[in-house]
């Protein structure tokens, strides 16, 4: 299985953090069976694009593929910030389309992009006009996936509040949003857990690969500060864990096959029509 | 006395709190003479401009207003931000002028910008183009303060890191910040305090007005997280304490003659010449 999976938002929202974190998973053991062979170094935010790396989930061999866009945003005039990123998700489409034309079709390389992480700036206000142009450019093209970057900025009551502010906006704004399908022969249990992961939606998310110590003498991948340690794994302090297993557990065929089915023959019949 | 502070920043930095921490001070007692008479609700960022408070401080009493920026950074396109924050500084010193002009000049009441607060988002990166155009604008017009906004969402490694970087991009682009001036007869106290001060630039600042308690039973304004209280006046926590110092005890008087005899007198000779 391959996933590819995008990643958009300005410099400084602890991007290239977070999915070092997504690649490592729990370094000191844990129930997860994952484990890491990482292509590059991740340090630079401008390397970062692609990056691959294998996991293995449960047994199940994954090749997870990272394509960063720096410099999102980052400018004073940002009225063009969307056009590479719209160019990389179209291009990728375009390659699928030649090959599923082409004489030898037999084992195509999927490289189209199956989600799209969206970095929102925990400001704790509304959407900025930015986020609602972009998100609005991408979320017919690709699996939107909108996530509130440094979450640990936020405190619980703030980042409450945040979420409500946040999927009032996307739902008056008409973003569609990649929903988890439900399915009419889901066992209880699945519904359960694909409803507690709605439930959270838009993701807080904390990235981190360095241990550290907590005050009870645990060691965790987390962020210390002076007045205490946030954990990246610890489902109190943020939703890293949920962000996780969707990606690459819970979620990866529905992504896959969201992608294939609906989004990439939205693209080829517009293309075909125009 | 009166001080007229302008704060400039992307909306979500935490400005509309740290004004109100400003002028709050510690609620519950503590060693600074401090009280406050607010004149209206600081809760919307938009009603803030200008605000003014009472503040009394070692007896003496200070009038501080507070002019906001709102909107700025805030655009998809941001070329033109700095226009607002430049024409109302400039407002300003035009209304000095032609009071010092007029016939009845004896008790100008003095409405000059005597700093600029400068929030800078805490990326952990360099300094953003926005920030170095708007700062190169209103340097040589103001007394420039950068802070970093939020400094609770670094840890003391990366905010020590940061404030390295910026100092580095702020001399590297010939930005002038407000420097404290020493004077041969200052005594060794108050040499060795002014260098504390200045070996902190730019201040890290952490606002609230919320009561909250520590794990070891102090009520303090701070912030409450899953995993810990950051307090706004521990100066291990933040810089707030020193920012509040600088700006209503030692370096009032220098803000307000550094402001008359210099950056007014600047403006003021340009404006004859032109
Ligand atoms: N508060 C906080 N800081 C973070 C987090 N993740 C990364 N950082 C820090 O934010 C800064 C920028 O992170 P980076 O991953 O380079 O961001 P990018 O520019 O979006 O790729 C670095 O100082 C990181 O250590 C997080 O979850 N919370
Ligand atoms: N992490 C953190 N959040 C803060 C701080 N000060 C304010 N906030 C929060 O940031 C959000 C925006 O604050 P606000 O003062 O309205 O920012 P403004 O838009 O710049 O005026 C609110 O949720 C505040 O509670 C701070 O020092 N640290």
């Amino acid at each position: 299985f391959n996933l590819n999976v995008m990643v958009v938002g300005e410099s400084g929202l602890g991007k290239t953090t977070l999915l070092t974190t997504l690649f490592e998973t729990r370094l000191q053991g844990g129930d997860s069976q994952s484990a890491v062979r990482a292509d590059g170094d991740l340090k630079s935010t401008v390397d970062i694009k692609p990056f691959t790396a294998d996991l293995e989930e449960n047994g199940v061999k994954l090749r997870l593929t990272v394509i960063d866009t720096p410099g999102f945003g980052d400018y004073v005039n940002n009225s063009n910030s969307w056009k590479p990123i719209i160019d990389e998700i179209d291009g990728r489409y375009d390659q699928y389309l030649e090959a599923e034309n082409s004489v030898n079709r037999s084992r195509i390389p999927d490289n189209r992009v199956h989600a799209c992480l969206y970095f929102i700036e925990p400001t704790g206000h509304s959407l900025k006009p930015l986020d609602i142009n972009v998100m609005r450019k991408l979320h017919q093209k690709v699996n939107l996936i909108p996530v509130i970057a440094k979450s640990d900025t936020l405190t619980e009551a703030e980042l409450e509040q945040f979420k409500n502010t946040i999927r009032t906006d996307i739902a008056y704004q008409g973003i569609q949003i990649f929903q988890p399908p439900r399915y009419s022969d889901d066992d209880e249990e699945t519904q359960a857990e694909t409803a507690e992961l709605v439930a959270k939606f838009p993701f807080a998310v904390i990235g981190s690969t360095e241990l550290v110590a907590t005050p009870d003498g645990r060691n965790v991948r987390g962020r210390q500060y002076p007045w205490g340690v946030v954990e990246v794994d610890n489902e109190e302090h943020c939703d890293f864990v949920k962000l996780r297993s969707l990606l690459v557990r819970s979620h990866l065929e529905d992504l896959r096959e969201h992608t294939a089915n609906a989004l990439y023959e939205n693209y080829r019949t517009q293309k075909m029509l125009s």
